[in-house]
């Protein structure tokens, strides 16, 4: 369950990094 | 020395070691949700009242779709999203959390793609995946998405793995020779 | 209670001689042998001499400076061993002096009993002539038959010749004599026999002695257990892969709390090498950020102060083995994410140039990146790309106002090696198709192409260019093929602290899970030539005219594939990734299904 929350949180620094990086 | 604090109900621990401030924050975080839960018989089922509050925020969303006001479902499903992690307890069923996850991911995924919002495509789109949904529906899109973000050599990585799981699907070919010739493009 | 001491120095000098002849001729061999292959060295491949030239033009003068100062001085004929070495034989030719000069040794030896001597005869003699020996020599000297007008004394001598004589034989003949002298030395049985200690008395029983206890005790209590404990310290400090054991573990923690929510960027890769064990040894007053910030002046190109320039090319230096080890651990942990930022990572080191969309092109030397942002009117990324353009538009794209730079810099970007594939394929050596557990290995066939060439499709080789020796030594190893390669070239990195060469790393992944499979293989034989050829995309107007296959080197790169051949009939997919260690641009991701049929 907090896996899963963690994942889901992680999900807009994951799109700075993306734009970042691309 | 374990200091516990009567007012906020957490737990301290002085030079504690990183396996004990582990061990520590998954206590307080377990007591503050027990804190909160009004319910003195409560179960891993999930909360009858959070289901039903996710489910008119999406069931708008399903609606602003059919209506193709695409900006403000984006913003229902995405609300409907935001109570699916903030209202569950971490007890309750995570096999129905997940599902409940990923259906509407899905949706939100569409309704992005359609809007061009390809970076938040692709965030949903990884999370579908890493929690195990590898379908060729799921690959399509990412390779469409990656496509669009002009990441070419990502997109034939995917469209090729999503081949390897389902070797005949006419769209993943279509797209692995998209990848393929825009690749071909892109190194001149 | 009272013991024979080697007052003569009857024996200490052999056990002195045997000693240094069991140090001194595997260590002369070994010179020897070191001194020979030294000069038969293979030689970085001629093939990009140009490069060559410019790698050592384009380095600036600190890294020059660091260069020279760390140089690995070549050992020649004339190193500190090779002195040890003809010292040590001084030594036993001394030795030898003394014991041929020692009177008490040759008495010594004058008693040893020795059959072919007496009887006059080679050591090889056969039956019929130690007997014609012996009957010749017996008639020579029996008392009867000796010369009547000797004296006692000269009877005597004589008459102790004949018995030696008889016995010599016996020695030789006669089963229970000759049993003797194989046991004993002797054919009258064991011989007195002396026991004592082999060091002259002074040593032992006068003065000199308690030097002698200290020296002992200083050779067996210290000397030994310093020299064994540093050996042993220095093999348990460091694991197979060369890296500190504290380091590996530490990449193993990582990775083993790598959690799906952590997102993978060469800065990521870069944290953790700063964490690095052999660092803290290097440098026990800096911590890990230190280190960091040095890492990333390397990739931004930024110059600092001289102390700090020598310690950031030796921390950049040695990211080569960290990164190496990482490499191993992430794969043995299945982690494809890890493993790939790894590599892409090490590129950026060898080229002082971050992760980036432009990295292709920043990697050049002389590029202005400032006008190389601003300017581009089409999207530019890829070396590819550059080349579809004329040298003078070159030049604007990239900012170079100079000739002499630009071209420099064109030289570069056409010798960096792209990988074209031509076939791939999951082999079993002697059988036509992947049977279920059998052993394959993954056979593929590239082209190395520069980023100038025109693109051609695979089909225009014709087959028989991918056939290779089916004999029997090519079954029984059928990696050999692919070592017969020159090794590839030196690296074109002027702001590596080291002079390098490297290839490819070839990661192997199951589709089905996306995960690694195996540790990685270095591919670091390829032949280059092919970088040399005249085929620009910008002049080739028709291809299938100008293409000529036999003016192209086709590589072959084998990877063994470490579990067998599922058990069962059907489709297996696997993604093959050849990522390049040196350049940008130059890696090679495909998937390679595997047919499975009896």
């Amino acid at each position: 369950n907090q896996a899963m929350a963690r994942r889901y949180e992680s999900i807009l620094t994951r799109k700075e990094v993306n734009i970042n990086q691309w | 020395s374990l200091t516990y604090d009567a007012n906020s109900k957490l737990l301290a621990l002085e030079d504690a070691s990183f396996d004990e401030l582990m061990n520590l924050s998954q206590i307080n975080k377990l007591t503050q949700n027990l804190v909160g839960e009004s319910n003195p018989n409560f179960t891993p089922q999930p909360r009858e009242t959070s289901t039903v509050m996710i489910k008119k925020l999406f069931e708008t969303g399903l609606q602003q779709t059919k209506q193709h006001k695409f900006p403000e479902a984006l913003k229902s499903i995405s609300l409907a999203l935001e109570m699916s992690q903030r209202k569950r307890a971490p007890w309750e069923a995570f096999a129905v959390q997940l599902q409940e996850v990923q259906f509407m991911l899905k949706n939100r995924v569409d309704l992005c793609l359609v809007q061009g919002r390809f970076v938040d495509a692709l965030q949903d789109l990884e999370f579908l995946q890493n929690t195990g949904l590898t379908t060729s529906d799921v690959f399509i899109r990412k390779t469409d998405a990656l496509i669009k973000l002009q990441q070419f050599e990502l997109a034939k990585v995917e469209c090729e793995r999503g081949l390897s799981l389902d070797p005949s699907n006419v769209k993943l070919k279509a797209l692995h020779m998209e990848s393929t010739r825009r690749l071909a493009e892109y190194n001149g | 209670q009272s013991y024979d001491y080697d007052e003569k120095a009857e024996t200490w000098p052999f056990f002195a001689m045997a000693v240094l002849v069991v140090v001194l001729l595997p260590l002369t061999l070994m010179q020897i042998y070191e001194l020979f292959n030294s000069q038969k060295e293979e030689k970085f491949g001629e093939q990009t001499s140009t490069l060559n030239e410019l790698n050592q033009v384009l380095v600036p003068q600190s890294i020059k400076k660091f260069r020279a100062k760390y140089k690995v001085k070549k050992s020649g004929v004339w190193s500190k061993k090779t002195l040890i070495v003809c010292l040590g034989w001084c030594l036993v030719a001394v030795i030898w002096k003394t014991i041929d000069s020692n009177e008490a040794v040759r008495e010594a030896a004058s008693t040893i009993f020795d059959p072919y001597l007496l009887l006059d005869i080679s050591t090889s003699a056969t039956e019929k002539e130690i007997r014609s020996a012996y009957r010749k020599l017996s008639i020579k000297f029996h008392p009867d038959k000796v010369a009547k007008n000797l004296s006692e004394q000269q009877r005597a001598v004589l008459e102790e010749q004949y018995v030696l004589i008889t016995k010599a034989y016996k020695a030789l003949t006669d089963e229970v004599t000759r049993e003797n002298y194989l046991q004993y030395g002797h054919p009258d049985g064991p011989q007195a026999t002396s026991h004592g200690i082999a060091l002259p008395r002074f040593l032992v029983e006068s003065s000199a002695s308690p030097f002698v206890v200290v020296g002992y005790i200083a050779l067996l209590g210290l000397i030994l257990p310093i020299f064994v404990s540093r050996w042993w310290s220095r093999t348990q400090s460091v694991t197979k892969k060369g890296i500190h054991v504290k380091t590996a573990s530490y990449f193993a923690d990582r990775l083993f709390n790598f959690k799906p929510s952590q997102v993978v960027t060469s800065d990521l890769i870069l944290d953790w090498l700063s964490n690095a064990e052999e660092y803290k040894i290097m440098y026990p007053h800096l911590g890990p950020k230190v280190f960091r910030n040095l890492l990333n002046d390397h990739l931004q190109r930024a110059s600092n102060g001289e102390d700090l320039n020598e310690i950031k090319l030796r921390v950049v230096a040695k990211t080569h083995s960290l990164l190496f080890g990482l490499l191993d651990v992430s794969t043995n942990f299945r982690n494809t994410e890890i493993s790939l930022a790894a590599i892409d990572t090490f590129k950026s080191i060898v080229q002082a140039t971050p992760v980036s969309p432009e990295s292709q092109i920043f990697q050049l030397p002389n590029v202005d990146q400032k006008r190389f942002s601003e300017g581009s009117v089409d999207d530019v990324r890829t070396l590819g790309k550059l080349f579809t353009y004329d040298e003078k538009k070159i030049g604007q794209i990239l900012g170079i106002s100079d000739e002499s730079r630009l071209q420099e810099t064109l030289k570069v970007a056409s010798f960096i090696p792209r990988l074209k594939l031509l076939k791939a394929e999951f082999k079993v050596p002697g059988e036509t198709v992947v049977t279920p557990e059998s052993i394959p290995h993954i056979a593929l066939k590239v082209l190395v192409v520069s980023p100038k060439h025109k693109a051609f499709p695979p089909s225009k080789f014709p087959q028989v260019f991918f056939e290779e020796e089916q004999d029997f030594e090519a079954q029984k190893d059928p990696f050999a093929s692919a070592l017969e390669q020159p090794p590839v070239p030196q690296t074109f990195a002027p702001l590596f602290p080291v002079e390098r060469t490297g290839g490819w790393c070839a990661l192997v992944m199951l589709q089905k899970d996306g995960k690694v499979i195996q540790t990685p293989l270095v591919v670091d034989r390829l032949s280059f030539s092919n970088l040399d050829n005249d085929f620009d995309k910008r002049e080739i107007k028709d291809v299938e005219a100008s293409f000529k296959p036999e003016n192209w080197v086709v590589g072959t790169i084998k990877i063994p594939f470490s579990q067998p051949a599922p058990p069962q009939n059907g489709d297996y997919f696997f993604r093959v990734v050849l990522k390049s260690t040196e350049y940008f641009g130059s890696d090679l991701d495909f998937t390679l299904p595997m047919m499975v049929r009896d």
